[in-house]
């Protein structure tokens, strides 16, 4: 479904150059659950960004579902995100005006789903991760863990075919924890592709392949 | 050194209210090392921030050192927030327009210390937390436990006698998790007060004590 070829991704910062990414190749086929490891710094926010079409490579081609996506125009690439993907951010990205109920319908707003039904399938999502008595709240009337629920209810509602999940547990207790790792292997046991980034061994260890990076690389795989 | 005494805090939210914390009663001595730990959502964020003079009890008093905050001004709280404590957020709340020298830097600007001096001491605790080839990244240009080590770097540079932890290490891999955690020790050591909120269990068994929350409430103290 995936392929990254040989992919490098390169900052200036004044006169010196970060290599975040250093010709990295990787594949993920259609339906497949992927934890991806690493110490900080390492480049996997930065790998993520490249898989959800929000960033570009320096050099390298993604080829999502076969079409090179650096040869899309900015509107083709936005329209591919809106229906393809969805990303739970490291930091959530939660727009702090709207309350927990309107920051999950935003996706579908975009998409010009009808009022009633976004709002059914917002209370659903958030439901889900368990923020029914949350929902007029707004992010700064959130806990962390809370928003974090909000921002991983935004990611699932489109029910996308791929799902970019960075450090989704990060603020979490272990049930809560457990609770979301739950909804988002449903998903993908339902067919979606899940790419779960991850300090936890025992979140990772839950997906049946585990890749790991270390400074802007791609390691062996085991197994 | 610090005293909660049936500490309420209430949130409004258009017409309902959320309890956040209901009778909280606590004692912590000088140089003890405390770990905090509870579900989501349970009351822990909004605790830390009444022990770090960020936020006041709508019922109860809070002793530090047997001064009852609730009747200082608001100029003698920030003095003693910047004198005598140091926060780590669970969101770091770093200046976006000053990269990570300049963020480490900022609360020793406010203490009025020279230049040359501040520069010296931002490098060494950013050196200690490694990130001595990052002091001239901005926020954004550095990976989420970057951010997380450089909010850390800034808690303790003024070397305050009350260390407040929020989730130091939930962006952090296990070794730099690690190395964080013995920089805070090294400094519970030297006689200032720690407390470290946090959801993972070995984490929280590094301290002598451990305390829980639920749903707003302290629980019994084992041990
Ligand atoms: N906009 C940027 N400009 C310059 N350097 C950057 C930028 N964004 C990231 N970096 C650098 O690129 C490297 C990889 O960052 P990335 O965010 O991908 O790491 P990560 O593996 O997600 O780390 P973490 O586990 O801490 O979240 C880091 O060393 C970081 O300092
Ligand atoms: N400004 C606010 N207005 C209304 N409710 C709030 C506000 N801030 C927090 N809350 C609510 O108070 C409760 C406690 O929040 P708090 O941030 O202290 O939780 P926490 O234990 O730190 O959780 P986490 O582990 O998710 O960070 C939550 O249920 C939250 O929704
Ligand atoms: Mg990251
Ligand atoms: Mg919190």
């Amino acid at each position: 479904m995936i392929r990254l070829e040989e992919v490098w991704r390169i900052y200036r910062v004044g006169e010196s150059e970060v290599q975040a990414l250093k010709g990295v190749s990787l594949e993920i086929r259609r339906g497949e659950h992927l934890s991806l490891m690493g110490p900080s710094g390492s480049g996997k926010s930065t790998l993520m960004h490249i898989l959800g079409c929000l960033d570009r490579p320096t050099r390298g081609r993604y080829l999502f579902e076969g079409r090179d996506v650096g040869t899309l125009s900015d509107e083709e690439r936005s329209l591919l995100r809106q229906r393809e993907i969805g990303f739970v951010f490291q930091f959530f990205h939660l727009l702090p005006r709207l309350d927990a109920l309107g920051n999950v319908e935003l996706p579908m707003l975009f998409a010009g789903i009808p009022r009633g039904e976004r709002r059914r399938r917002a209370r659903e999502a958030l439901d889900a991760v368990g923020l029914s008595d949350r929902l007029d709240h707004r992010p700064d009337q959130l806990s962390g863990g809370q928003r974090q629920r909000v921002a991983i209810a935004r990611a699932v509602v489109m029910e996308p075919s791929l799902l970019l999940a960075d450090e989704p547990t990060g603020n979490l207790d272990r049930s809560s924890a457990g609770e979301v790792m739950e909804l988002l292997e449903a998903l993908n046991r339902a067919g979606r592709t899940l790419v779960v980034v991850t300090h936890d061994p025992e979140v990772a260890s839950r997906a049946p392949r585990v890749v790991r990076m270390s400074d802007g690389e791609l390691l062996e795989e085991e197994g």
